[in-house]
């Protein structure tokens, strides 16, 4: 039998006209990186929900994209994230929202799903589940981005200013 | 938002995201992520998918779940699926993005309704493939 995996970083705004070329090839290697940790899975025959929590985690690791550090900010000038994960054999789901101090959320969704009769959980008892599994933490400044803090004030001022633009990346994650 | 689908050698599928949400969201928001069905989901007998956009829109339109209902219930294969409810469901109501899936035969599809996408893929014994763009 054959292997598969497909990985995304996100489809925020991508406009060419705002690419340039350091910057796209900056994203192809973060993408070629990430995809080699999940094939690396796979090519040793390990099972398609180790693949993509691994592939995903090391995304998270990578402040080029939205999740974990790199994560954007809330209109408070917090970070909030959510992860999911789902086996396909049985349906066995698990799911972290709101939570914050994870370094891989992905992780602690996982978490949710091996270790609670839970698919989804938010707030304190989340982070529980997350320490119990003896999952790494970091502080506030390993998830800060000045890029990401820069888009916050950015559209913070927007709205201040009462201006809307059309563009759909806005509602992206 | 990120996330990652795969088919191992041994037929088996499974699906994860993760994400920050949206620059400026309120406090306390939850998008399509973390929500089993609409943007992360996984079933051995259809697909698995993982989606990024716009999130409130992919959350009714149970976009991961819809994929693998139309293959279910209407046997369309894959790419046929995810385009129907990417192309159509979603981009017809204001749901721009897109989402990666894989079916139990390892055909993967990447379709998206914005101006680009940054996803990777690779499937045993070819090359990976890195692409932002549609071309």
């Amino acid at each position: 039998m054959t292997y598969s995996l497909a990985i995304h970083g996100g489809a925020g705004t991508i406009l060419r006209a705002s690419m340039t070329p350091e910057r796209e090839e900056a994203y192809r290697a973060a993408l070629a990186r990430t995809l080699e940790v999940g094939e690396a899975v796979l090519r040793d025959g390990g099972a398609a929900l180790d693949a993509v929590v691994a592939a995903v985690s090391a995304l998270e690791d990578e402040p080029l994209f939205n999740a974990g550090r790199g994560a954007v900010f809330t209109s408070d000038g917090r970070q909030e994230m959510d992860a999911a994960v789902m086996d396909g054999r049985d349906r066995r789901a698990g799911a972290v929202a709101g939570i914050f101090g994870p370094r891989n959320p992905v992780q602690a969704a996982r978490a949710v799903m091996e270790r609670t009769d839970h698919v989804c959980l938010i707030g304190p008892n989340a982070l529980d589940v997350a320490r119990a599994a003896g999952l790494p933490f970091e502080e506030p400044a390993y998830f800060f981005t000045e890029a990401r803090w820069t888009a916050l004030q950015d559209t913070l001022g927007m709205r201040a200013r009462g201006e809307t633009d059309d563009d759909p990346a806005r509602r992206h994650g | 938002t990120v996330g990652a689908v795969a088919r191992d050698v041994h037929g088996h599928l499974a699906a994860a995201t993760s994400t920050g949400g949206m620059t400026a969201k309120a406090p306390g928001r939850v998008g399509d992520t973390p929500m089993i069905g609409a943007g992360t989901f996984a079933d051995d007998a259809t697909c698995a998918v993982s989606a990024t956009g716009h999130g409130e829109v992919f959350i009714r339109w149970t976009a991961a779940a819809e994929i693998a209902a139309r293959m279910r219930h209407a046997g369309q294969p894959l790419a046929e699926a995810a385009r129907a409810v990417v192309m159509e469901d979603l981009a017809q109501n204001d749901g721009s993005g897109g989402a990666i899936a894989v079916d139990r035969d390892g055909t993967l599809a990447l379709p998206f309704n914005c101006e680009g996408m940054y996803r990777a893929s690779v499937r045993s014994g070819e090359a990976p493939v890195i692409a932002i763009y549609r071309d």
